[in-house]
Order: C-alpha cells, then structure tokens, then sequence
C-alpha cells in the first residue's frame, strides 16, 4: 500500500482545490516559512481520523476551514480526499484503489467516506488499524516528536511500542 | 498482548543498536524496560553512547545527538513494522551537514520497503528525493501547489511560481 | 513596582509591532494584558497577523513564523533594556533563507548597543559575524576551541582543526 | 559592559582549559553537532550563578564537571572564569574590568569569587541585578525559548517583562 493521491478543498490555507500526486520512492515538499507545509501534515492527520483540535493546532475543529484573508471570504466547508493504493491487498476490501474522505462544516460535524460511500470514523480508524499508519502513530513525525520520543513525559515510547507490536 | 509486546521489544531493541551505529558511525545504544515487574506496564528507557564519549544519561546529549538518537529508534520501529507511508516534518533542522547525510542514506535503504514525504529547509535533503513539491502562498494567505523541478528550488523558496500544477 | 512594570509594558508593546513589522515586511502584531484586573498579576497574550492573512490565534502560525514573532519580542524587550550581551543558540534553526536574511539584518541594527554571541549551524548567519569561534572534537569527548577565519568554515564544520588556539 | 574573556576549566566536555577571547559586535560559534557548542552557553548561566541542574541538562550538579572519556579519566572540579569590561562604570565597582569566578567539586559544594576573591552566590546575583543578564534572564536564548515565549505555559512571558522592568 502506498499513498497516491492528497487532494485539499478548501482546508486550512488551501482555499481552492489542490491535488498532490505522489509516487514510490521520496517525496521533499518545499516553501517558505508560513506557506502551507505543515498544514498538508496536518491534513492527513486529520482525514485519519485526528479527533484533537489542538493536535492540528486550533482550539476548535472549525479551525481546519478556510478563514479568509483579507481579500477573500471565509469558505463554509473543508474536504480531505486521501488516496492509498491496494495493490499488494493490505486492505481487506477489493478494490486496487482506495479514497478515504473526511469533510466538517462551520457546524462541526464531520462526515467520512469510504470510496465515496458514507461510512462512520470507526470503519476508517479499523481500515488503517493494523498497517502501523493510524493519525497518532509513528508515520506521522513532526519535530516535536523527537523531543516527546526521548523525554517521554507521558510514556509516548510505549505506545509506539503498542503500535508497532 | 505480553507475548506480543515483549517479542515486539526484542527485535526493535537489536534493530535500534545495529541502526544508532550506522548514524553515529561506532558507540553503542541498547533499550530496555524499567524494572517494573509486568512488561506491558514498564517505561521504554533508551540509553546511548556516541563514539569515544563515556556513557552519561541522554539528558547530556546535544540537539543533535537527541534528535539522531530519536530518529534511530523510529528506523528501528518501521524495520520491524514496516508502515507504508511516513511523514517527516522538518526533523533534520537540529542536524549538521555530515549527519544530514548519514540521515539521507538511511533513507535511501528504506526506500524500498517505505515511501517517505519529507518537508526540509536543507538542500542535502531536497537532492535526494525522486520527486518534490513546492507550496507557495504568492497570493498572501492562500497556499497553491506547483510541481518542481530540482533547479526551481530557489524560486520556490523566494516565493515565485514555476509552473501552474 | 506596578507603575514600573506599565511603563515598561507601554514601551516594549510599541516596539514589539514596530519591529514584528520590519521582520515580516508587514502585517501587524501587538500586545495586551490579560484582563486580570491588576496589572502585576494579569498574563501578556501576542497578537500577531502576518501580511495579508486574518487575524488568527497565535497557536495557528507556522514554525517559523512562531520563531520569528518570538524573535520580535526578544529584541523589543532588548531595545526597551538594552541587555550588555545576548546569546541565542540556533534560534535560527526554523527560519527560510529569506527569513534568515532579515533576522540577520535586525542583529546588525542592535550591534551598536549589544554584543550578541550565535551559536549557529547556518552559512548566512556566520557569514555577518564579526568574529568566530570554532568548537571541534577531534579528540572524541573533548572539546577544543579554534579560531576560524571564514574560509575555514567547512573544515571546522567537518572535525579538521584549523590552528591550535 | 561587555562580555570580554571566558575560561572553562574541566567543564563539561572541555577537559583542559580554553579560552574565548571576545570582541564587540557579533561573534559566532560553530561546529559539528555534539562537540560542545551548547556546553559554553550552560557554562555562561552556570558562572552567573544557575542553581538547577535541570537547567543544565544534568540530574546534579557535578554533572558539570568533565566526567572523562574512553581515554581519559573524569576530573574533581569544574572551574568557569568570565570576565567583563566596566568601562562604562555598569557596575558599581572601581575596576574596568571585572571576573567572576565558579569552582564546584566532585562534593557538590560551589565556591564564588569576584576578582580573586572569595564572595557568595547573592554578591554574585546582586552585581548583575539590574544588568539583564541574570542567569535565567533573556539574555541568554536557547531554541526551547522559543517555544516558551509563545507558549506562556508558566508565565515565562511576564517574568521577561519583570526583568526588563
Ligand atoms: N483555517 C485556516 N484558514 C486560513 N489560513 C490558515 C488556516 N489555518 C492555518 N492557516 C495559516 O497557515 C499558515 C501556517 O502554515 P504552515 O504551518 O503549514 O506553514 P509551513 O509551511 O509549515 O511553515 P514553516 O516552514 O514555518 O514551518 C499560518 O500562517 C496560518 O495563518
Ligand atoms: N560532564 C561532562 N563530561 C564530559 N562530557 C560531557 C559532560 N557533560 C556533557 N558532555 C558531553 O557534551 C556533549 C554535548 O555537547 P553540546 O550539547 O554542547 O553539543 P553542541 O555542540 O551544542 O551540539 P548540537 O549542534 O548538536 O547542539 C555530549 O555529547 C555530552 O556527552
Ligand atoms: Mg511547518
Ligand atoms: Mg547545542
């Protein structure tokens, strides 16, 4: 299984709709300080099913919407499309290609899809539960993680080694 | 679930000691639980010598020891459980050139079993991916993504588009 | 003491947007006590609204804009007490090049009133240094001091002596 | 007042003694990750007078005193000299030029002078009162620092205003 496809609608500073192809191998994003990075990172946290405002640095789920600049207006509704392929059968489903979506309007609901049909956050959390790939595991490294890893105030070490086992 | 963990522990503790020496280039690093008695209770304690240095708790070690260090033992977890994708938000800023390349070749052995999304400032890091992409926020506030080429990196960095993806 | 820390919360409040300004080129920063009631007691909460983007909570800013609005706060403090000297360690570390080039600018500003010492891993910053220092531990455990000349950053960086102090 | 000389002596990694002569302006340090660039600027807010060895990075405070190699034996005492200019009369002493001094044995127990002689640790604190170069004053940067400013967690911003005061 490997990740083919991001696509970003109106998530965070992403106010039209933006595609990342990926391929095998290494892939570097580059950008000034402030242009966006990170919030790709946070994307995919996020259609992983990230329940935590704070982890993706807000204070409301809301947050992730695009809130304007001082040209444009804020948008109503953000939409994550993430696309892993199956090709080695990782997934337990049929499919070569699987799309997992997640959308939240200024309401706070969000809603997710399997290959665009409406299912619940458990049925995606179950789908990645055994690949080592879950919002909070391993696969997702920011810098801080290197400090929570070797200080390990909250017994972060541990639950890498829960996940990895 | 002990079994598994403690079966688990072992291969990561033997992957994390083989993994430090190739980035440190010698010294010696070993995990082991605290001696709580029940395993899936006990913290994970990691201890780590650089090459020449004597053994001291890895509260002495330098941001970029600290950081290397952290980085070994999460090889060491994707060699055991191999994740498909990872995601590595900026974590070679702590690190000096001549550990930013022993870093990048790690990278390059995992490549086949893993496909990694690295977001760097550095140069040494940029040159070894097999593709990149440059965000850019020409228009204040509202991030696009271009397609780029190696040589492009200065323009993306300034902030000035290549192509329209 | 209330009426000291007042005044001196007035001035650095007034530098710390004027130069927030001068670092990002624009946008617009500022600072307020948290409504407390008595000033000796209340919190300092930063606003801070890069160029062109909406005003947003301080935890939404990315990396380097966080450790650019915190360099703004550092050097207003220092310009309201001028400190005889300052030593920063790789607070340059989150910073683009860009980003890099007017911290340096705003170092050269305050050279006139402080001495500053830069414990740095980047090429722009040792290139303004009016002196250099270089550590190495050629002898592994124990540290040496050089002096650098320019030219010989890439031997020191590399573990080579240069001349024995 | 400036920063004029600074002598380690069995601190830290520094096994035998080194000497940093400086000058007005900017001086950089530089070297590769772990050889002991970090270990000056804790000798700094160690000969001012820090008191927490946490802040040092150690777990006590002989922590600071070179603890040996795989060649060379620890030594019994650590020894920081740093001496200031007082051309402009900052301190209210009649020499130009001032050291303080910090000696600690393997006992733990610290002893102070201030030229030569011996004082306490209060004499040593009450000298640089109303300088802004207190130990934990923010004169001195490290890139967590960063992270506190902008994170206020324990008031760190309004002990900043406090001293500026
Ligand atoms: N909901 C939102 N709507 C619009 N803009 C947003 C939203 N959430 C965050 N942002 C903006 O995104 C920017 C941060 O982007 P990000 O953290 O991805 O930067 P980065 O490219 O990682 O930069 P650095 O190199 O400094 O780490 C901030 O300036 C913030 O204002
Ligand atoms: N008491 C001591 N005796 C001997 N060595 C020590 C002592 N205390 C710390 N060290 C060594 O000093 C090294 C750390 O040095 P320091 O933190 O200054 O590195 P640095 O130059 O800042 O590196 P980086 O660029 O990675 O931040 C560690 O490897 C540690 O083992
Ligand atoms: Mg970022
Ligand atoms: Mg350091």
């Amino acid at each position: 299984m490997s990740l083919s496809k991001l696509e970003l609608i109106g998530f965070k500073s992403f106010m039209s709709p933006v595609t990342l192809d990926f391929r095998e191998g290494i892939t570097a994003i580059l950008g000034p300080n402030g242009c966006g990075k990170t919030n790709i990172v946070d994307a995919v946290r996020w259609v992983l099913g990230e329940q935590s405002a704070r982890q993706l640095r807000g204070t409301k789920m809301e947050n992730v919407i695009f809130n304007g600049t001082q040209m444009h207006k804020p948008l109503g509704c953000a939409v994550v499309n993430m696309t892993v392929d199956n090709a080695r059968g990782v997934f337990p489903l049929d499919y070569s290609e699987i799309t997992i979506t997640r959308k939240v309007y200024r309401s706070g609901i969000s809603e997710y899809f399997i290959n665009k049909s409406p299912c619940r956050l458990k049925d995606i959390k179950e789908l990645f539960a055994d690949t080592g790939t879950g919002s909070h595991s391993y696969a997702v490294i920011e810098q801080e993680m290197i400090e929570y890893v070797l200080n390990d105030a909250h017994g972060e070490r541990r639950h890498m080694f829960e996940e990895a086992s | 679930a002990r079994k598994q963990f403690t079966e688990t522990f072992a291969i990561v503790r033997r992957y994390f000691s083989e993994i430090f020496q190739v980035l440190f280039e010698g010294g010696e690093a070993d995990l082991s639980l605290s001696d709580d008695g029940d395993p899936l209770e006990a913290d994970v304690v990691i201890t780590a010598r650089p090459k020449g240095k004597r053994l001291q708790d890895i509260s002495l070690l330098s941001g970029g020891e600290r950081a290397l260090t952290a980085l070994s033992l999460l090889f060491a977890l994707y060699k055991a459980k191999p994740s498909p994708f990872c995601i590595f938000d900026e974590v070679d800023a702590p690190l000096d050139d001549a550990n930013i390349m022993r870093f990048v070749k790690m990278l390059k052995k995992f490549q086949e079993e893993t496909q990694f999304v690295i977001i760097t400032h550095n140069k040494r890091t940029m040159e070894v991916a097999d593709s990149l992409f440059g965000i850019t926020m020409e228009e204040k506030g509202v991030s696009r993504v271009v397609s780029v080429d190696v040589r492009d990196i200065e323009d993306v960095l300034a902030n000035k588009r290549t192509a329209p993806q």
